[in-house]
């Protein structure tokens, strides 16, 4: 038996809004240490990969290993049917056809089940390897959401390039062009709003916004959003879920021809 | 334009 609670449903709606325009399905491996999902979107341009710690949950099961098939357009139908304050329990037997998702008032007066048929995918499970990357940001994630939305005005990719003056991000089109430059801000008020540049070698890579206004969707899970970058490899941007995981995309840069 | 690069290319070289 599979099962996995959580007090606070709001986590797990955000994280569906966080993949949904990636993603229209994918893979749950859930397993005694937690619920891993990792997938491609359908360019395979970016990937996703979310990770969900069993101790994170409020209680935790998994019997038997399980990799679950779901389209991702029908959970986060069924996670909008939840109360801001719900619980949700996520339920399934020993080699489930289906998943029931389980939303309980906080004063228990009202309790809905949603049972969702799960999909047979086929689909590779791509090793990510550890890198050490170039350059790492952690900047405040209102910040870098409102940058991707700017810049994207002005053209379809957006180009990072960090030095050691900081990290400017810039765009440019028909329209014109538009740059933003962060320093470093490591005496910010609140540590949510530090900006922090470890830079290692100054490099200069160019990134799709339509990926990028995809990857800003899981602002809300966290106040901070951490930028890894080495030359000619993917992005890395990490976004943590409170104490029971993260949430973190790939991009593939662009080249010139 | 710049070209867009795919994952499957970095997982190979990876």
């Amino acid at each position: 038996m599979f099962e996995a609670r959580l007090v606070q449903s709001a986590i797990l709606k955000k994280v569906l809004d966080a993949v949904k325009d990636l993603l229209t399905e994918a893979t749950f491996e859930c397993s005694d240490s937690g619920i891993q999902v990792q997938a491609m979107d359908s360019a395979h341009v970016s990937l996703v990969s979310l990770n969900l710690r069993s101790d994170g949950f409020d209680k935790y099961r998994c019997d038997r290993n399980l990799s679950m098939g779901m389209s991702i357009s029908c959970m986060s139908k069924i996670l909008r049917c939840a109360g801001a304050e719900d619980t949700v329990t996520l339920r399934a037997w020993d080699n489930p056809e289906s998943i029931t998702f389980i939303f309980e008032s906080p004063n228990k007066d009202k309790l809905a089940e949603y049972e969702m048929k799960l999909i047979n995918m086929d689909q590779e499970h791509l090793g990510i390897p550890e890198t050490s990357y170039s350059c790492v940001i952690k900047m405040p994630s209102g910040e870098f959401s409102r940058i991707c939305r700017d810049l994207s005005q002005f053209g379809e990719s957006i180009t990072f390039a960090c030095s050691k003056e900081g990290i400017k991000f810039s765009a440019s089109g028909d329209y014109g062009s538009a740059n933003i430059k962060l320093v470093q801000n490591t005496d910010a008020d609140k540590e949510e709003e530090a900006v922090v540049i470890d830079m290692q070698e100054p490099l200069k890579l160019t990134f799709a916004c339509r990926y990028l206004n995809c990857f800003v969707k899981a602002g809300p899970l966290c106040n901070q959003v951490q930028l890894s970058m080495s030359d000619d490899v993917p992005l890395v941007c990490e976004y943590k879920i409170g104490d029971i995981g993260h949430i973190k995309y790939y991009l593939a840069p662009k080249i010139d021809d | 334009a710049p070209k867009q690069r795919k994952m499957r290319e970095f997982f190979v070289k990876w």
